[in-house]
């Protein structure tokens, strides 16, 4: 899960936006 | 019941589309055939760039003070991986919608997102390209395939294989209506490395390809063996993707450039 956590991230809050 | 199922699938799958993507085929062919207004500022030089830099993707330059001493082909490097996370949002939110998908284990969902957002989003860029070359900053921009060709290796070698790609695509004449269910049947693919729960996608990937094949047959009646042309460009894509991930690795340990932390977390342990 460590590996992934920007995707899981996503997945889980989309009003979550990621850094430029 | 079941073909009006089936229209029902198409039908959100196409919605999610239109709503989760800011760029789409007919919105880039409405600029590229020059049927707006303004037309795009066309970068094919490094005075071009600069003016490019300065003005439309200023927020993506300047967004980092550590870029304005790099070389013009890092800094293009760093506006693609831009594009690529933004689009690897939007691609995240059209995934979530895709009736099915957020059923699924979290650990599938994220391993789906990671194998096939790239092939996705190279069969998106496609919509963005013609043979001279493609548009950028969200249709503001065209960048010529002449200019990417003429910068230095490896970033020359990065765009060329995707401009092939994409001429061979475009030439089978998709709409969104197609390129939704097409995207939709990249991510919804049961044979990806790890997958925990593969009858449950191969399910969800067995009704969206059913789908697919019926939309074309009612869509593009004339051609009638496009439903297989489109399956050989999955296989095609993943060529790409495979090959494109090598490049950013060759380009990660030889250049000073960074790579997005997203991104990252996408091309570790890849393939």
């Amino acid at each position: 899960k460590e590996k992934h956590k920007i995707l899981h991230r996503l997945l889980q809050n989309s009003s979550s936006p990621v850094d430029l | 019941p079941q073909v009006a199922d089936q229209k029902t699938l198409a039908k959100q799958i196409y919605e999610a589309y239109l709503k989760n993507f800011n760029m789409n085929k007919s919105k880039a062919r409405t600029i590229l055939t020059g049927k707006t207004s303004t037309p795009p500022f066309v970068i094919h030089d490094m005075e071009t760039l600069q003016l490019a830099e300065q003005t439309l993707v200023a927020k993506m330059v300047g967004s980092s003070g550590a870029l304005l001493n790099k070389d013009a082909e890092v800094r293009i490097f760093h506006c693609c991986q831009c594009t690529s996370v933004e689009t690897v949002t939007e691609l995240t939110e059209f995934a979530k919608s895709v009736p099915g998908f957020s059923n699924l284990d979290l650990n599938d969902q994220v391993t789906l997102l990671k194998y096939g957002v790239h092939e996705a989003l190279f069969a998106m860029l496609a919509s963005c390209m013609n043979k001279d070359g493609l548009l950028v900053a969200h249709g503001s921009g065209f960048i010529t395939r002449e200019f990417l060709k003429s910068l230095r290796r490896p970033f020359s070698q990065m765009m060329e294989p995707k401009f092939q790609f994409a001429m061979k695509f475009n030439s089978l004449e998709l709409d969104d209506s197609d390129l939704a269910l097409f995207v939709a049947a990249i991510i919804c693919c049961g044979d990806r490395p790890g997958l925990v729960n593969v009858p449950h996608i191969e399910r969800m990937q067995e009704s969206i390809v059913n789908v697919l094949h019926l939309h074309l047959k009612s869509n593009h009646p004339d051609n009638e063996f496009l439903f297989p042309k489109l399956l050989q460009k999955l296989v095609d894509l993943r060529q790409l993707v495979t090959e494109h991930a090598q490049l950013v690795q060759e380009i990660k340990k030889t250049e000073d450039t960074s790579l997005h932390p997203l991104l990252q977390e996408i091309y570790r342990d890849m393939y």
